[in-house]
């Protein structure tokens, strides 16, 4: 499974 | 990266350039809050704790430099600055720091996306930066000449938070899984706030008028 990418937002 | 969140970012960064330019060329702060821009040093400081840690790419983390750079800079500008922290009027900007500050951590407290340091820290970024700007809002009412680039500054905040608005319904109906309930909601009640502001920064520009707010 893939890790979500977590608070990609700046 | 869609098109509203890079133009989201590019405004955010707009309104930071227009600041410094006002500080830094003019030298002058006068009309600025120090309360709100003390409130985003923070903001940046506890949400971009996972910087050295968490590798995004290379755009997030220079974009997390610059506004951790420019807010503590702002701060050191007007508190330090010879010439600058005269312009700053501190009997008008009257806002209390905790009366923002306690409510947001306590909130991160009770809800947070994982019990953790970094995410409690996270959550309390958010909604900080939420209502970091009511201080701003505060003294502009109480400015009875607010000039351009204080005007363009919150103008450009209020703008980059209502393009992240529509980046948030672009990525909802385009990626899967993709819901943030916290950033959504303190996203939406944070671009309310610009609201009244919007009301009467078009008015003014219609009317080719100077803009005031009501008291």
């Amino acid at each position: 499974l893939l890790e979500e990418k977590h608070h990609d937002e700046l | 990266m869609n098109i509203f969140r890079l133009a989201g970012d590019m405004t955010h960064l707009a309104s930071v350039l227009v600041l410094l330019l006002k500080i830094h060329t003019i030298k002058s702060c006068a009309g600025i809050s120090l309360k709100t821009q003390e409130l985003y040093a923070l903001v940046f400081a506890t949400r971009y704790l996972d910087i050295f840690t968490d590798f995004i790419s290379l755009y997030n983390t220079t974009m997390k430099l610059i506004f951790l750079g420019s807010s503590f800079s702002i701060v050191w500008y007007i508190r330090n600055h010879k010439i600058v922290s005269r312009s700053y009027d501190k009997s008008q900007d009257t806002f209390r720091h905790y009366f923002l500050i306690i409510p947001c951590l306590l909130l991160a407290l009770l809800v947070n996306e994982k019990f953790t340091f970094k995410e409690v820290m996270w959550a309390f970024s958010i909604y900080l930066e939420a209502v970091a700007i009511l201080p701003q809002l505060v003294l502009l009412q109480r400015t009875r000449n607010i000039d351009n680039l204080t005007g363009q500054y919150v103008f450009l905040l209020g703008a980059y938070r209502a393009l992240y608005i529509l980046n948030w319904i672009y990525r909802y109906f385009t990626e899967t899984h993709y819901v943030h309930w916290i950033t959504w909601v303190s996203g939406l009640v944070q671009t309310l706030l610009y609201a009244d502001f919007f009301y009467y920064y078009f008015e003014s520009w219609k009317n080719n008028k100077k803009l005031q707010l009501p008291a």
